[in-house]
């Protein structure tokens, strides 16, 4: 049986253009 | 007059007062100030004029200039209020402060939809949706047939557009998210709350003394 679709937005979340924490990257 | 010395520092174009900076989001003073390190680093890391470009914003978030993606151009846009093609101090604490872990879930639930609104139209509609969709799927190396991801939109849009209207208003993204808050997962970033212990060098540029004398 085929598992049920996941909501668009979830997969649209996992975008790493959406995932800000690699400006926290930036040190030095 | 001993500790009385001014500090003569230049600050740059769009430059704000931490102080008015922390009254106005969840940051404090020092906050701010420990993101403006931050924002140091990034506004420098190719046009040092103090202030962030697009090429900047990618650089800094993927490590790569080149990588064209559909996300970042539009938290970069929503970064931008002025609309004038970079992010000035002030546009980035503020924008910034909406990822704090104590902002009101409202305004992460606003600036979201004006995220995923790409057309800027007031809905999100199916059309942007599968865009979206498409996008991150290009960016990953996820495989999905358009059957899929019309199933994919057609179960959302049945569980989110409850006035059936083919479109998201912004009620009925709030009702969607508050039945899947993990879709509010990347507008809360933990580290801004610690983030002075995350650029320490704050310290040693702080004003508050100043502010406080």
């Amino acid at each position: 049986s085929k598992p049920a679709p996941m909501n668009a937005f979830e997969l649209i979340s996992l975008s790493r253009g959406l995932n800000l924490s690699g400006l926290f990257e930036t040190r030095g | 007059m001993g500790c009385f010395h001014s500090k003569q520092v230049k600050f740059p174009q769009g430059y704000e007062d931490p102080n008015v900076l922390a009254g106005e989001t969840s940051f404090s003073v020092s906050e701010v100030e420990a993101l403006y390190e931050l924002f140091k680093k990034i506004s420098s890391s190719v046009i040092n004029d103090g202030l962030i470009h697009k090429v900047e914003f990618q650089l800094a978030l993927f490590k790569n200039s080149k990588k064209e993606n559909l996300f970042a151009d539009r938290v970069f846009d929503l970064f931008d209020k002025k609309q004038n093609g970079v992010i000035e101090f002030g546009e980035f604490v503020r924008s910034l402060s909406v990822f704090h872990p104590s902002a009101p879930f409202n305004d992460k639930i606003e600036f979201a939809f004006k995220l995923y609104d790409l057309r800027k139209t007031g809905f999100i509609e199916r059309e942007e949706v599968k865009e979206m969709v498409v996008a991150l799927l290009s960016e990953s190396d996820m495989k999905l047939s358009d059957e899929v991801i019309e199933t994919i939109l057609d179960k959302t849009f049945r569980e989110a557009d409850t006035k059936q209207d083919g479109k998201i208003d912004k009620d009925e993204w709030k009702d969607l998210v508050e039945r899947h808050p993990s879709l509010m997962k990347n507008m809360t970033l933990p580290y801004l709350k610690d983030i002075t212990t995350t650029f320490p060098s704050f310290v040693f540029h702080s004003e508050v003394e100043d502010a406080n004398a």
